[in-house]
């Protein structure tokens, strides 16, 4: 068994460098350390075992926030997924379609990328795998028309969920960002209360640019939740927690794969393990 | 920014005379500070900064009348000389057609980024010849036919029930047999723990025999950037890097992980989402957005 050490300056080097190698950003990481470099300071003896207890309670309290069930309830209930270039948007649309579907919900995509090559026939092929109808144009169409054809048909169909892929965009440009608000705006014309989820999809091997994501789609248009995606890979995505904590968005998903089924609920608890064995 | 914020820490000093070790020091955790918040990584942090320091304990900051600037100057030189102060061009020698290889994590930019060299290369009197290798994502071989028609280069009819080492090799004699001189080929985003995947990388590397294997990362890559680099050369290997999305407002400090990690030169930088979005890399714009 191991023997309880008392945590000195070394640990404290050790500890900083875990928690910022897992993206947890350097501001973040000192306000945690700051109560235990202070008693080290003072010259109070702290165990490393209480230490990293307090530091996963502490980090729990960060993930802690209100989580409304999911799906919204809604009739339809209306989900866009947005996020930077590549992230998974779409590929995660498909499994939480999968999910929704063994729960017994009858969903329908919109494919609201019109941009990008072959994003349409991307989205159509999944459709087929997983078992839901994809509402498109052609590519090139204006992506809040496909968002109107998309709710009237969900609408029309007494479809329970409508699922909304956008393109992916970079927070920083104007155009793609007022065209997202646009988009949002349709929606709610056509569905009252719509979108009545926006998702912001973040890649786990992201580093702190993922503030800044947040904040400027936040900006743009509501954010409700994050799903996480690619922590199958060996980045801890530490930066969930920054951006859950300052903006508060509860992480519902994590993807764990290119599969249909590779998503599971977020688990807080596994999560912070995960972060600090 | 960094600039500001060193002249904050040595203006506290100002009238105090000579600077002493305490204060280039104080101005050393600044600089930290800022590659950290920049996503470099913490060990590359650590070996970087201990080169500065060398430089930053000597004469010409402790009696510069600009401490500040001196440390920022030292810290931006030192920082060019990582990343790769003279431009390394595209390796296009041996026989004809030139395999070049693209390879990296999913969503990187890998696709559009094989498109956009082949733009680059046909305007430049190449005929490229493109090779969609990704038989796993759905609608990819999709998505490269129609950037391919897009740039106006002629593409390999890869089918789904192929494999990719096989699809490398055909395309590879198909491009010879139509007097193509380079070929572009695109593989499945992969993740460095994927040990089936980095075969198979491996296996496309051994077959054809590529002049470049390009590491396609995303700007905004995190601290994990040294894992999945320093992987990609040790079971691939690697010749050059293109850095994506760095039109956004990420400070881009993989780069200097992954070059650090590697030693593998960063070529291109993907601009935009626009096919001719790809740029020769030049350090000193990145290592300034890297300060911050
Ligand atoms: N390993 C792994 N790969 C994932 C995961 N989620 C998505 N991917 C992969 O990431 C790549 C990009 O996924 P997409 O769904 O196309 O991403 P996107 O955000 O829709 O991309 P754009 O629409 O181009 O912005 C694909 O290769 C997916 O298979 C995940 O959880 N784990
Ligand atoms: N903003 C921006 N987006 C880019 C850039 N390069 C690629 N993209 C976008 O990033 C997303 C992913 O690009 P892909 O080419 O599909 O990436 P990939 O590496 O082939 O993805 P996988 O095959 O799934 O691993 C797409 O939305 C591209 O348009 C760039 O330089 N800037
Ligand atoms: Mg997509
Ligand atoms: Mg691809």
């Amino acid at each position: 068994f191991e023997v309880d050490r008392l945590v000195d300056q070394a640990f404290l080097e050790e500890l900083e460098e875990l928690l910022i190698t897992a993206d947890i950003g350097i501001e973040t990481v000192n306000r945690l350390l700051e109560p235990s470099r202070r008693k080290l300071l003072l010259g109070e003896p702290l165990k490393v075992s209480e230490l990293k207890r307090s530091l996963r309670e502490e980090i729990l309290r960060m993930l802690d926030l209100p989580t409304p069930p999911f799906p919204p309830e809604a009739s339809p209930a209306v989900v866009f997924f947005i996020g930077v270039n590549g992230v998974g948007k779409t590929t995660t649309l498909a499994k939480v379609a999968w999910h929704l579907k063994e729960r017994g919900f009858s969903v329908l995509a919109v494919a609201a990328d019109t941009f990008r090559a072959a994003a349409i026939e991307q989205l159509v092929t999944w459709g087929e795998r997983v078992g839901f109808e994809v509402i498109r144009q052609a590519q090139g169409a204006d992506p809040g028309a496909v968002v109107y054809q998309g709710l009237e048909a969900a609408k029309a169909r007494g479809v329970d969920v409508v699922l909304v892929d956008t393109a992916g965009r970079l927070h920083t440009k104007y155009n793609l960002m007022e065209e997202l608000k646009k988009m949002v705006r349709v929606a709610g014309k056509v569905v009252p209360e719509a979108p009545h989820e926006n998702i912001l999809v973040l890649d786990a091997t992201t580093g702190q640019n993922a503030v800044s994501q947040a904040k400027l789609f936040g900006q743009a248009v509501r954010l409700d939740s994050l799903i996480l995606t690619k922590m199958d890979g060996t980045a801890k995505g530490g930066i969930a927690i920054t951006v859950a904590h300052l903006f508060r968005l509860p992480i519902r998903f994590v993807g764990l794969g290119e599969k249909m089924e590779d998503l599971a609920p977020f688990e807080p608890r596994a999560f912070v393990q995960a972060l600090m064995p | 920014n960094l600039s500001d914020r060193l002249e904050g820490v040595f203006q506290k000093l100002r009238g105090k005379g000579k600077l002493t070790k305490e204060d280039v020091e104080r101005g050393l955790r600044e600089v930290r500070l800022a590659l950290l918040e920049a996503d470099v990584n913490y060990r590359v942090v650590k070996n970087f900064v201990e080169r500065v320091r060398e430089r930053a304990l000597g004469a010409e900051v402790l009696e510069s009348l600009t401490p500040a600037q001196q440390l920022i100057k030292i810290v931006h030189e030192e920082l060019i000389r990582t990343l790769g102060e003279t431009p390394a061009p595209l390796d296009l020698g041996g026989p004809r057609p030139v395999p070049l290889l693209l390879v990296g994590l999913q969503g990187s930019g890998k696709t559009t980024t094989a498109a956009k060299l082949a733009l680059f290369l046909r305007k430049k009197g190449h005929r490229p010849y493109l090779v969609p290798a990704d038989v796993y994502r759905p609608a990819a071989i999709d998505q490269l036919k129609t950037l391919a028609e897009k740039v106006g280069v002629p593409v390999y009819d890869t089918q789904p029930s192929e494999n990719p080492v096989d699809i490398a090799r055909k395309a590879l004699v198909e491009a010879k047999a139509q007097g193509r001189d380079v070929v572009i080929i695109d593989t499945a985003g992969r993740l460095h723990v994927d040990e089936a995947m980095m075969a198979e990388a491996a296996a496309i590397k051994e077959a054809v025999s590529p002049r470049e294997v390009l590491l396609v990362a995303d700007a905004m890559t995190g601290q994990d950037a040294v894992n999945m680099a320093r992987s990609f050369q040790e079971k691939v290997g690697l010749t050059g890097v293109i850095l994506t999305k760095v039109e956004g407002d990420a400070r881009g400090g993989a780069a200097l992980s992954i070059r650090e990690v590697t030693g593998v030169p960063i070529k291109f930088l993907g601009t935009g989402e626009k096919i001719d979005a790809l740029e020769v890399f030049y350090p000193d714009r990145l290592a300034s957005r890297i300060l911050g």
